[in-house]
C-alpha cells in the first residue's frame, strides 16, 4: 500500500542543507504493522509526513495505493489524506479553543458525517483511550498523557485504512502506554495497516517489523522473530 | 529548600471540580535529587507547576527556602523563579519567532547578563545537549527530541540551584535520553537539588529517592536501596 523510492527530504539552502531523509527505499504491505526506530533527528517524524502526504519530497518517488503522490493535486492528496489516513502527531496539534470531544469530532465534519452519529462516536474513541471523565476539558485543562490521548482519538475518527503514528506513548506511563499498544494491536487485528513511531523497545516489539533509521538512511529492517 | 504542606489544587467549579492535586506533605532537602512517578492524569504537572512558583495551591502551604510562597506578591515570586529554579516543561514552550540560542539566552536576558557572556553560554549548554549543529534552527526546523533538548538547555541557562524537569526524555531515544540523565547526574554531584517527573523506570533509577502520585496523591516515597 505504501511504495517509497530513493525518498529524499533536503532543508535549507546552500552549506546549510540538511538532508533529513536521504535516499530512502521501503515498501510497507496492506494490513502490514510496521515500527520505525531510530536516535532523535534521524529523519522519522520527516519521513512520516512524507507518507502521510504532509509533505512532499525533495527527490524520489512515493507511490500510495499505487497512485504516484506527485501527480496528485493539493485537493486530490488532502482527499486521500482526510479520509484513508489517521495521523497521531508527536506535538500533538489539538485546537485550543475546542473540547476534548470536538477535536476528536473535526475529522468527522470534514468527512461529512452528521451531528449526532459524529458525537456518539467521538465519545466512543475517548472512552477507548480512557478519557470518558475528559471530554469536556480543553487542551491547557488536560494533563500531557491526557493530549496525546485525545490525538489518538482523533486519529481513528474516520475510521481510516492506513494509521500513522508518531511517539503515541512519548508521555503516557507504562499502564496507559500499554492500553494504547493493545488498542493499536486490536486495530491491527481488524485489517489496518500501521506505521508507527517509537523509542521505546517494549511498544516497536509489538509490531511485526522494525524499520531502524539513522542520519535519513535505513540501516536496519528487521521482521519480528516471532512473527 | 522544599516543604509542601497539605497541598491542594482543585481546578473548575461546582460539579466539574476536580482535584488535581488532593493534600501532598512532600519535603525535599536541598541537594537532593527526586523523582516523582505516576499515572497519566495523577497531578505531577500540576504539583510541579506549584513548587516552580507558576500556579498557587487552592490550600495548604508551601515553604521555599523557608519562605512561605503566599506571602510573596507577583512580583517578589517571578524573582524567585527567574533566578534560582530552572523548568523543563513537559510541552517545551519555546518562543517559536526566536532560535534554538536565542531560546537558551532568554532567561540570561531577564538577569542581565551581557551579550557577549549570553551567547558564549547559550552556545555551551546546547553542546552539552548534542546541538551544536542546531544553533540556529527555529524550533519548527527542530524534532521532537531535539526541541525538547533545547528546553532542557534553556533551563541550565542561569546556573538555578533548583531544577525542575517534566518528563525531560520522553521524545528522546534511548542514547539521547541516556545522556541527559549523565548530565542531571553531572548537575546535581555539583550541588543542584533536582526534581524530575518521568515515565521511565530506568531514568527514575538514577534519582535517590522515587516518589509515587496517585489521584493527586502520594502513594510511595522509596529512598534508592544503594542510594
Ligand atoms: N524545516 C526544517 N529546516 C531545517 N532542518 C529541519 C527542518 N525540519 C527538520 N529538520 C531537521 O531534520 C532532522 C530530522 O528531523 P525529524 O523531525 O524527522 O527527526 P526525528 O527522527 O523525528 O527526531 P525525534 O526523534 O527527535 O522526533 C533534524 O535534525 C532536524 O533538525
Ligand atoms: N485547567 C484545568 N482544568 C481542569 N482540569 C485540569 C486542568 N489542568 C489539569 N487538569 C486535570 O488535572 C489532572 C492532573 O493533571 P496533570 O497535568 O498534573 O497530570 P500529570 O500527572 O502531569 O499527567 P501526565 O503524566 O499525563 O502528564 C488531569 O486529570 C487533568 O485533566
Ligand atoms: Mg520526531
Ligand atoms: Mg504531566
Amino acid at each position: 500500500v505504501i511504495r517509497l523510492e530513493q525518498i529524499t527530504k533536503v532543508f535549507g539552502e546552500g552549506t546549510a542543507q540538511i538532508a533529513a531523509v536521504a535516499g530512502v527505499d521501503l515498501e510497507v504491505r496492506r494490513g502490514e504493522f510496521l515500527a520505525i526506530m531510530g536516535p532523535s533527528g534521524s529523519g522519522k517524524s520527516t519521513l512520516m509526513n512524507i507518507i502521510g502526504c504532509l509533505d512532499r519530497p525533495t527527490a524520489g518517488r512515493y507511490c500510495l495505493d499505487g497512485r504516484d503522490v506527485a501527480k496528485l493535486d493539493d485537493d486530490a492528496l488532502a482527499d486521500a489524506r482526510r479520509l484513508a489516513i489517521g495521523f497521531v502527531f508527536q506535538t500533538f496539534n489539538l485546537l485550543p479553543r475546542l473540547t476534548a470531544l470536538q477535536n476528536v469530532e473535526l475529522p468527522m465534519i470534514y468527512a461529512g458525517v452528521g451531528g449526532r452519529a459524529r458525537r456518539k462516536r467521538a465519545s466512543d474513541f475517548l472512552g477507548m483511550v480512557g478519557l470518558a471523565g475528559r471530554v469536556t476539558h480543553r487542551p491547557n485543562q488536560l494533563s500531557g498523557g491526557e493530549r496525546q490521548r485525545v490525538a489518538i482519538a482523533r486519529s481513528l475518527a474516520n475510521e481510516p485504512s492506513l494509521l500513522l503514528a508518531d511517539e503515541p506513548t512519548g508521555n503516557l506511563d507504562s499502564k496507559s502506554g500499554a492500553e494504547i499498544v493493545t488498542l493499536l494491536e486490536r486495530l491491527h487485528t481488524d485489517g489496518r495497516t500501521i506505521v508507527l513511531i517509537t523509542h521505546e523497545q517494549d511498544v516497536a516489539q509489538h509490531a511485526e517489523r522494525i524499520v531502524h533509521l539513522r542520519d535519513g538512511r535505513i540501516v536496519d529492517d528487521t521482521a519480528r522473530l516471532d512473527a
